[in-house]
């Protein structure tokens, strides 16, 4: 069986999958060759399932500006068009002749290849939608990679003005794509260091602002305020790194899954 | 837009299922 890596993913491909296993069955167990039903109707529905995808999967492309979604999902819509073609030809086959053998076997084709197109196609838009969060996160690190160069609290304001918004849309983001994970080694990994960022962002803001009242006051202990800064960033640095990687993954192990 | 691909995917899942339980003549059950 195949495994998908999001709940809504799953919700739509699984039960097709497990038809699509059975009609195999069903095929090798037909040999005897048993006459096939009439399926001009439910092979129009998928027809005009596959043209309203297509006509939305089209609309998608051109109004992304994701150019790996660009590229890959003509693709898909391709495979998923053929495919219905395919199932097209096996109606019209049955239609002559019921026990047709080139038609049960385009019928198999046919169905594995929607299975297989709207998959790609579901996992090319799911991939493109981590990309616009992996880029969320991107800015968190630019914004991070600056705190290590404000020295006045004019700047300290404006880092956070800047920093706040991120941060939300961020956390907003990763916790919806937690809970949308089947896969509960990830989903563990992402709340972990979704709340460590969280804990992080006030005690760096903090630390900022005690090294900024050090520096203008000229008093000792600068390098020590300036290192403690450091590090709180460099440790957000590293969780929002942590949470880039998990959200890239898409493989699944069985032995981690519960 | 998202949901009106993730609806049409899953429309097009379901018509799917549903031809392959025709071809095994469950569609009436």
């Amino acid at each position: 069986m195949p495994v998908f890596h999001t709940k809504t993913i799953e919700s739509i491909l699984e039960p097709v999958a497990q038809q699509v296993e059975r009609l195999v069955i069903l095929h090798e167990e037909a040999e005897d060759g048993n006459a096939m039903p009439d399926l001009e109707r439910p092979v129009q529905a998928v027809s005009k399932a596959v043209a309203n995808l297509v006509k939305v999967g089209k609309e998608t492309i051109n109004s992304s500006d994701d150019p790996i979604l660009k590229q890959d999902m003509p693709q898909a819509l391709h495979r998923v068009e053929s495919a219905s073609k395919l199932l097209e030809e096996a109606s019209s086959l049955l239609k002559a002749d019921p026990y047709s053998g080139p038609a049960r076997k385009k019928l198999i084709e046919g169905a594995r290849g929607i299975l297989q197109g709207t998959s790609s196609l579901l996992l090319c838009f799911d991939e493109s939608e981590v990309r616009k969060i992996i880029r969320e996160c991107k800015k968190v690190l630019d914004y991070l990679a600056v705190a290590e160069v404000i020295e006045s609290m004019e700047d300290l304001v404006q880092f956070v003005k800047d920093l706040s918004p991120c941060l939300t849309k961020v956390s907003r983001d990763v916790d919806g794509r937690e809970k949308e994970l089947t896969h509960q080694i990830h989903r563990e990994i992402l709340v972990r260091c979704l709340e460590q960022v969280k804990t992080l962002a006030p005690i760096l803001i903090c630390s900022m602002k005690i090294f900024i009242q050090i520096l203008v006051q000229g008093g000792k202990g600068v390098e020590e305020a300036a290192e403690n800064r450091n590090y709180l960033s460099q440790r957000m640095t590293d969780e929002i790194n942590e949470i880039i990687r998990v959200l890239q993954l898409t493989t699944y192990d069985e032995d981690e899954w519960d | 837009d998202a949901n009106e691909m993730v609806r049409q995917a899953r429309i097009l899942a379901q018509a799917t299922a549903q031809l392959i339980q025709s071809i095994k003549g469950e569609a009436e059950t």
